[in-house]
């Protein structure tokens, strides 16, 4: 269960105006300046999975997600998953998860166009073992956490996923 | 408990161990203080790069101890496969020839998965199946596809 | 006390503005949280790099954050000149642009004092009066003069 | 007052055959792979500028500076300093501060090939403001420090320089 496509719309530093990328199975890499908005390409992906760790997500409140140009009133992040094998109970090739916030800070989530709650969501990403954080998604500065581990927190770690 | 952290560890220490080689060429291993009482003790992680004699990871230079920690977190990703990995400048501290490696035991494993890495070196561009920069223009981010002679002249 | 801190703040928040903008043509200040009672709150840094708008450094991304800190660090060296400087590998996570700009600021500073700068990135290595390798054969850790060439040919 | 020439032996990496460069004014870069010694040869000035923390040259003890080749018994590091402004208070257009340490820990302090105390070598350098930590030396992962800190820690550092 791959990314197919995700779209991107107020979220963090893009604009109000839809930016959609298609992607393919194997190694894609993105590159650009410092402050592009690379990380932010990441935090897009976890946001649609249903983070809810506003410090996960690099901001102090959830509403701060919103693109900060006034006129901006939501943020929208929407991910196109292959579901050829039918690994996710839907019965389609394909199944576009997507998440709306708000400027209150409320989210809406939608399975294949049709409104759902976060719980409905989470249920079916978890038949393909997705979730937005776990030892796939690997941010910023964590490898270097990692590396300054003591002996008794690396042992923490392989504890906590036995 | 103690037989379910010990198959964990027992299986990430051997991922750990054939990553490190990958990465490295050298040899790498993770160690329970108190095998017998792990939970009393924490685990060690010594490395004996290739042509160096074998020493803790705390006494590894900066890049020697990102690149030990990369071969960790690919280890302990092992565990529980995923469909897609995304990974955020893992390689900022690695030198020319780790960020090689580490390139193509991507280009690897993207074969059967979808690898997906923020990077700022040349040598991940060059690997990429596919190639998109990120920049801001007005305040706000753009996406671009990048062939890999745009990145070049522009780097 | 408090005269003496705020005199130290203002040299510092002064050098700051100037080293920001020197690196990144966008403008960066240091706020003190109570201006009237400094000691009951912290220093603020807002950040306005070019075509964004002024945030705090908290939400700068991690090579945004990295060369804000190079420029604070600039200006504290400021308060106590020296007559050499040793950095180990402040650009590592800075991208192209940035590390030009840094490379560039070291060579002019380099002419008035020593500067003796780690980095494994090119650019830094091209503006250099004098390189050198430093590696590990057998064992041990050798030095070698470099000329550009050979950094970029076995780049 | 800058380093002319640095001469290192049997320090961390470096083997007991003595390696010496020759500095000029300007700006030197130093590159080369990870775990070649880099950063060793900063340790190496900072030890023979008299740093007294292990943890500041990166060891748990200072023993542990010693090349940890068997047939290696100290290590020893020597700085020579441009004296031609006569900043520092030696009748000599050069002055050569030299250091080293055997394997019981202690240290041996020398200055222009006269052994001297650790206090007297620390008072000629202060002459010429030359210490072994402060802001013109910058260690490896220092900057992300910086770029971490609240604004607290900020305003502590800058009361603790005032
Ligand atoms: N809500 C928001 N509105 C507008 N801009 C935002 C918002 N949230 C974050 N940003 C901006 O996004 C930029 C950072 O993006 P990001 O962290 O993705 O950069 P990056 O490409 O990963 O850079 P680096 O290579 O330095 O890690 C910052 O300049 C930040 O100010
Ligand atoms: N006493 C010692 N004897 C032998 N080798 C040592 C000793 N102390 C440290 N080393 C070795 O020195 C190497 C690290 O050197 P250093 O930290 O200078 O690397 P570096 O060139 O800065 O690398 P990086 O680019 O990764 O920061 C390590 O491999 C370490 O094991
Ligand atoms: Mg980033
Ligand atoms: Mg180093």
């Amino acid at each position: 269960v791959f990314i197919k496509r995700l779209t991107i719309q107020g979220f963090k530093s893009f604009g109000p105006r839809k930016i959609s990328i298609a992607l393919e199975k194997g190694l894609m890499v993105i590159t650009g300046p410092n402050g592009g908005g690379k990380s932010n390409v990441m935090d897009a992906i976890r946001f649609a999975l249903g983070e809810l760790s506003a410090h996960n997500l690099r901001v102090g409140r959830m509403a701060e997600l919103i693109h900060d140009n006034p006129g901006t009133n939501y943020a929208r992040v929407s991910i196109t998953l292959d579901n050829s094998e039918r690994v996710l109970p839907i019965n389609s090739p394909e199944v576009t998860v997507a998440r709306r916030i708000d400027r209150n800070g409320e989210s809406t989530y939608f399975l294949n166009g049709r409104q759902v709650s976060r719980n409905e969501l989470l249920t079916v990403l978890s038949m393909a073992n997705i979730k937005p954080s776990g030892f796939n998604i690997v941010p910023q500065g964590s490898v270097i956490e990692i590396a300054e581990m003591g002996g008794s927190e690396l042992r923490k770690m392989i504890e906590d996923i036995s | 408990k103690k037989r379910v952290f010990l198959e964990t560890f027992d299986k990430v220490a051997e991922a750990f161990e054939i990553f490190f080689n990958r990465l490295t060429g050298g040899q790498g291993w993770l160690r329970l203080e108190n095998p017998n009482d792990p939970f009393s003790g924490g685990v060690e992680m010594v490395l004996r790069f290739p042509g160096k004699s074998a020493r803790s990871v705390r006494a590894a230079s900066g890049g020697e101890k990102s690149v030990a920690a990369v071969a960790l977190l690919l280890a302990l990703q092992g565990l529980t496969p995923a469909d897609f990995y995304i990974f955020d400048e893992i390689d900022a501290h690695m030198d020319l020839q780790y960020s090689r490696r580490l390139a193509e035991l991507f280009k690897e494993m993207a074969e059967k998965t979808q690898i997906i890495v923020i990077s700022l070196k040349d040598i991940m561009a060059e690997k990429a199946d596919q190639l998109i920069g990120v920049y801001n223009r007005g305040g706000e981010s753009r996406i671009v596809k990048l062939k890999l002679e745009e990145v070049i002249k522009a780097g």
